[in-house]
């Protein structure tokens, strides 16, 4: 990619733990306008998959767009993403640059 | 009025 061209990545975080594992800053209408990873808990989902990192910023969850949800609505769909006997897992698309896209 | 601040805003999952 080019110097300004953000680099995004799909990570699968299996439901292999009783909890996620992560903590969110940020959302619609803050300084930092899509959630950014802050912290990797270990011993939970996202630690065990070993492919989410501090400070990436996720753009979407299970495909869909974090970009314009305030920082309760964003986590919410996390949570939600979580907790949904519908998949085993969680697709997160992160990006590794801090950019709102 | 500036946009309201919830840069310390943390959520747990």
């Amino acid at each position: 990619p080019g110097l300004l061209e953000p680099t995004s990545t799909l990570v699968r975080v299996a439901k292999s733990a009783s909890t996620l594992g992560i903590a969110i800053e940020g959302g619609a209408n803050t300084r930092q306008p899509l959630p950014r990873i802050v912290t990797i808990q270990r011993g939970g989902s996202a630690h065990n998959c070993g492919q989410l990192k501090v400070g990436q910023v996720i753009l979407e969850v299970n495909g869909n767009s974090l970009k314009g949800r305030e920082h309760k609505d964003a986590a919410r769909l996390i949570a939600e993403a979580f907790k949904t006997k519908e998949r085993d897992y969680v697709d997160f698309l992160v990006t590794d640059f801090n950019v709102a896209l | 009025s500036p946009p309201k601040e919830y840069e310390d805003e943390v959520t747990f999952f």
